[in-house]
């Protein structure tokens, strides 16, 4: 994987990064429901499972070439099957 | 490889499909083969057979929609989502749907639907995705190269987890028409060529391959080697020296170097130099003496200089004014050793090039020693 630059992510990326990490990696399934707010924590593990399943850098951040590859055409089943 | 969550396949072999409506992209036989070739990809490993129904519920039901479209998994406009399909089971299960936003395209413009039909159709008949990049299961498109593709290991081994191998006999490119036995006395050629230090003897939608000088043969499917190469080749030749092999159908000509089709083909004929009064080419031979390529369609054969790349003046010419015992037709012809071998139905003339006349009568099969 490319050195990924550390950026701070706008809030669109975050928006977008939780919607890709909810289509394909069932982020908000693995959320007890009492608790919609997704926490840090989860959303780094997703994305932590998103870079390890590409073989991009596992940092759990919201880094250039994590988003990059988020914004990739691509199919619409989900990458794991929870 | 992955698989759907409980492994779900399909309990049977025979596995029918329907293609529901089509993207205005696309002419409408180029989404029929791309469909049928990205089928023709999973059939080549596995025991499914895989048969186009036109009416009623099919068990894979393929279709472009916008937006949403009926299930609870709206597209997403132009590019992000492409297509997603259904594991194996009744109703929308093993359903294939393409999103209409794309630009849809039999080449590398846009989106190619054959490459991502065989990703979708790997849902279909129950494969999850895979990290590994080479794969057609790999999530991200862009990756592959229409003209070079094949299944990676990694899909071959995935299928084959569900499914099994292809049974034992060869793989039949089209259930309907049983594959013609080599030795049938009435099997007539559609296109020989040498290819390297083989020859390669072109019929429907197989090719059967024979080492010269052993009786070493084998058989094969275009599309397990070639899966974007049409079935009917009609006419090929080899120029070994540049290790390139060109084939003929229709209108159109692709070129084979080191055994891959190459980019930026297939090639329209009359950018050699063709008249536009000619459709097809019957035969075509390259002469490594003269370095020039003879093509025949009907009566008349055409000589292409492969030095300077054009047509020689003062062609056409009547084959059977030029090649004494030739024709009037010929359906295919190969260099070897000095001889050109002409195919004419379940006849082959061994024409000797030096001497310029025919030194030999044999049956279109004799090389496989029947």
């Amino acid at each position: 994987a490319s050195q990924a630059k550390v950026i701070s992510p706008t809030e669109m990326d975050e928006e977008f990064a939780e919607m890709y990490l909810n289509h394909f990696y069932g982020l908000t399934e693995t959320i007890p429901m009492t608790k919609m707010k997704i926490s840090r924590d989860s959303l780094k593990e997703k994305i932590q499972e998103m870079q390890k399943f590409f073989g991009l850098n596992v940092t759990g951040q919201l880094d250039t070439s994590t988003l990059e590859v988020m914004h990739k055409p691509r199919c619409g089943v989900p990458d794991v099957h929870h | 490889y992955s698989t759907f969550q409980g492994r779900p396949v399909w309990k049977k072999h025979e596995i029918t499909y329907r293609i529901n409506n089509y993207t205005p992209d696309m002419k409408k036989e180029d989404v029929d083969y791309a469909i049928q070739k990205a089928f023709q990809v999973w059939s080549d490993v596995t025991p499914l057979k895989f048969r186009r129904v036109h009416a009623g519920e099919a068990d894979i039901m393929i279709s472009f929609a916008n937006g949403a479209h009926g299930d609870f998994n709206p597209f997403d406009g132009k590019d992000g989502i492409l297509a997603h399909a259904y594991e194996p089971g009744p109703g929308i299960g093993g359903d294939a749907h393409f999103d209409e936003a794309e630009t849809w395209s039999k080449n590398q413009q846009g989106r190619n639907l054959f490459l991502v039909a065989v990703h979708e159709l790997g849902h279909s008949l129950g494969l999850g995705h895979s990290n590994d990049r080479k794969a057609i299961m790999y999530p991200n498109y862009g990756y592959l190269d229409p003209n070079t593709f094949h299944l990676s290991s990694d899909d071959i081994r995935g299928i084959q987890s569900l499914y099994g191998g292809p049974e034992k006999h060869q793989p039949m490119p089209n259930p309907d028409r049983p594959k013609p036995a080599v030795c049938d006395p009435n099997l007539s050629f559609d296109a020989v060529t040498t290819l390297g230090d083989k020859i390669i003897f072109f019929k429907d939608g197989v090719f059967w391959w024979k080492f010269p000088e052993t009786s070493k043969t084998g058989i094969s499917s275009i599309s397990s080697l070639w899966p974007t190469l049409p079935s009917g080749i009609q006419a090929a030749y080899e120029i070994e020296a540049r290790k390139q092999v060109f084939l003929f159908k229709d209108d159109k000509y692709w070129l084979l170097s080191n055994l891959r089709l190459q980019p930026n083909y297939p090639k329209s004929i009359y950018s050699l130099g063709f008249p536009k009064y000619v459709k097809k080419i019957d035969g075509a031979v390259f002469n490594p003496l003269l370095y020039k390529t003879y093509f025949f369609v009907n009566s008349w054969y055409w000589r292409y200089d492969e030095r300077n790349q054009r047509m020689d003046p003062g062609y056409p010419r009547q084959i059977t004014k030029n090649f004494p015992g030739i024709g009037p037709k010929i359906d295919a012809v190969f260099y070897f050793k000095r001889n050109y071998y002409f195919f004419q139905g379940s006849t082959q003339l061994q024409y000797d090039v030096m001497l310029h006349r025919v030194t030999k009568r044999l049956r279109s099969s004799n090389w496989f020693g029947c």
